[in-house]
């Protein structure tokens, strides 16, 4: 019998995209393409603000379901230009 | 779609650019290449027009940088964050910058441009059989220098066509060593180092000496690319080690192994647990020519697009024959307006007369000259020195004593000729001395000792005096001529050259400058100067140099050999 093949992983050294949280990286992404008003936030929400990721969700032409679901993951994780989508 | 908020855009049309460095991705050619067709998109649906500027302050400034590269807003490595532009305004405002920890391709993987070898310089291509093996990449197999090569068919042992793949063994770019060579090992703060290294650099760029010690001779020059050489990491632009050893496996290719990503990487030394030194593989790279027609539209003032095909979405993804979206092209014409008219009349009705004869500036009337018989036995090749030589709607035009001969740009299609020079432009001597294509407008400029003459189609304007073009009385003939941007050209004569402003005939200041000391490696009295195929070409008796893109003299040849193919 073949055993399960089970992949390490490594941290590679000088990788700039670190192993984030989808967590930390929905909102590392809100805040830097302007869907979190970073200057009016208060503190350290730990929780992504549902009308932040509608606004993202509908920019970006997804299903608005307010909620860090799969495909909107992925959509953060795709190559695109660093000009925020929402004026800040 | 979106405009910037109070509706930011240039407040003229004649838009400049400046490209201020470029990445070791591609050849300069097919980057400033990219560049050019990125502003078509928008020139072609807007009065806007945009001029390339090689030298001060251009409304859009391009550059590559990686990570924190001297703006607030930092790249993130390989993937993510491609490139970022400023809405219109002065100082950053409008400028470009493309993160060169990208790889940077057409959008189909590596783009190689050859150097050397019987190809013209012609593009790799991937993949290629020799030896009845494929190969996707450059290879220095069959080779004892180590010189990367490629072929440029899809068969290098059928058709034998091949040239060489950019190396630091062949040239460097920009820094201060005019395109030379690396010299390894060269010495650098004490230290000897045996390949690029970017040590001592904030920008992460790869460097060389190109003499034995940097510390004594402070000469360098930027690596340029390799297209096998690993991207990012902690050893970006360093070739795979193949095989290398990762958690006690042999690997003989790329792996996605032990990352959660699965992009490929590679080791580049033999054991990855040992020497941590790694990065990610080449792959399809992504398209200069369509970030750039994006950020381009940022620069215009144009925000993000919630229309997932339209050019101004935020998202990359790579399109096969791009045409530009409705959405993109209401937008800007929001800004800036429509097309009105063509911008580039390949005739254009400046001397409204129906008489094909005008007067010079001294209401002379100019005499036609009869066509002069020609024998079509007259062989191009019999010539010694052409008088003058130059590229006329894309074909090199050689012309001798009252005829010219063509060469279509198929090269293989032979020459064309002899053709009497008074059949197609009747009012021109037998002579000419120097001649160019103002691109934008398409006139053609011919001079002839201290006069001349400018065709628009059939209707002609001189013989004048070069004089009034602000050349020096003491100048007797003008010897060659490069078109610079949109509305300049370089005159040259003797050891010197002038730089015209072609919109207001007038001589730029600061001219003339010596030739040899701006154009390095050419001969410093050419007879003939003129440029085909984005290379300049100084001629002297027999021979030739060809000077690049990056003003380096990548071909010395002879006319007749290389160029007529006698």
């Amino acid at each position: 019998w073949s055993l399960p093949i089970k992949s390490v992983f490594v941290d590679f050294p000088g990788d700039i995209i670190k192993n984030m949280t989808d967590i930390e990286l929905a909102d590392n992404y809100l805040k830097k393409f302007g869907y979190i008003d970073i200057q009016r936030r208060s503190g350290l929400d730990s929780v992504i603000s549902t009308k932040a990721l509608k606004k993202m969700q509908k920019q970006l032409g997804l299903k608005e379901t307010g909620e860090l679901d799969k495909t909107t993951l992925e959509a953060m994780k795709q190559p695109r230009c660093g000009v925020p989508d929402v004026a800040n | 779609y979106a405009t910037f908020e109070g509706d930011l855009k240039w407040d003229h049309n004649d838009v400049t650019y400046r490209v201020l460095n470029y990445s070791p991705d591609m050849d300069s050619f097919v980057i400033d290449d990219a560049f050019v067709r990125a502003f078509r998109v928008w020139s072609d649906v807007t009065p806007l027009t945009f001029t390339r500027l090689f030298d001060g302050i251009a409304d859009i400034m391009i550059s590559f940088g990686k990570t924190d590269h001297g703006d607030f807003y930092p790249f993130d490595g390989k993937d993510g964050l491609l490139a970022h532009a400023y809405p219109p305004g002065e100082g950053v405002q409008g400028d470009a910058h493309f993160d060169d920890d990208e790889f940077w391709t057409l959008g189909k993987g590596p783009v190689v441009k050859t150097l050397y070898g019987n190809a013209e310089g012609a593009m790799c291509h991937f993949p290629f059989r020799f030896q009845n093996k494929p190969y996707k990449h450059c290879t220095s197999e069959g080779r004892l220098d180590d010189l990367p090569w490629c072929a440029t068919t899809a068969d290098y042992d059928k058709d034998k066509k091949y040239g060489f793949c950019p190396s630091e063994l062949l040239y460097t770019f920009g820094g201060n060593a005019n395109g030379e060579k690396c010299v390894f090992p060269f010495t650098f703060l004490g230290m000897e180092y045996d390949s690029c290294t970017s040590e001592g650099r904030s920008d992460g760029f790869r460097w060389c000496a190109t003499t034995k010690s940097f510390d004594e001779d402070k000469k360098y020059g930027f690596c340029p690319g390799r297209d096998t050489a690993v991207i990012g990491g902690n050893s970006d632009g360093e070739l795979c080690h193949f095989p290398f050893i990762f958690q006690d496996k042999e690997y003989d290719s790329c792996t996605s192994e032990g990352r959660g990503d699965g992009k490929l990487w590679c080791s580049t030394t033999a054991n990855y647990g040992q020497d941590k030194k790694w990065g990610l593989c080449p792959d399809r790279g992504y398209s200069l020519f369509l970030v750039a027609a994006h950020e381009f539209g940022h620069a215009l003032g144009l925000e993000h697009s919630t229309i997932k095909e339209a050019l101004m979405y935020p998202m990359y993804s790579y399109v096969e024959n791009f045409s530009l979206h409705k959405d993109d092209i209401e937008g800007i014409q929001y800004l800036y307006g429509s097309n009105t008219g063509p911008k580039l009349t390949p005739n254009p009705p400046i001397y409204p007369t129906t008489d094909p004869i005008v007067t010079d500036s001294t209401d002379r009337p100019t005499e036609t000259t009869t066509p002069l018989p020609v024998d079509p036995s007259q062989d191009a090749c019999t010539v010694t020195i052409f008088d003058s030589i130059t590229a006329i709607n894309g074909e090199l035009h050689f012309f001798k004593n009252g005829i010219y001969w063509r060469m279509p740009s198929k090269s293989n299609a032979g020459v064309k000729g002899p053709h009497a020079i008074s059949e197609k432009w009747p009012q021109l001597p037998a002579v000419i001395d120097t001649a160019f294509e103002d691109t934008v407008t398409k006139k053609i400029y011919f001079f002839s000792g201290t006069k001349f003459w400018v065709y628009t189609g059939q209707n002609v304007m001189g013989p004048r005096s070069i004089e009034k073009l602000g050349l020096p009385p003491s100048i007797q003939k003008v010897e060659g001529a490069l078109q610079r941007g949109k509305d300049k050209v370089l005159l040259f004569s003797g050891d010197s050259y002038w730089r015209l402003n072609i919109k207001d005939q007038k001589m730029d200041k600061g001219y003339p400058k010596y030739t040899d000391v701006a154009f390095g490696g050419v001969p410093y009295k050419a007879h003939d100067v003129f440029q085909y195929k984005g290379n300049s070409y100084f001629c002297q008796d027999r021979s030739y140099w060809r000077m690049n893109s990056r003003r380096q003299v990548d071909r010395v040849g002879n006319v007749k050999n290389d160029i007529l193919k006698c």
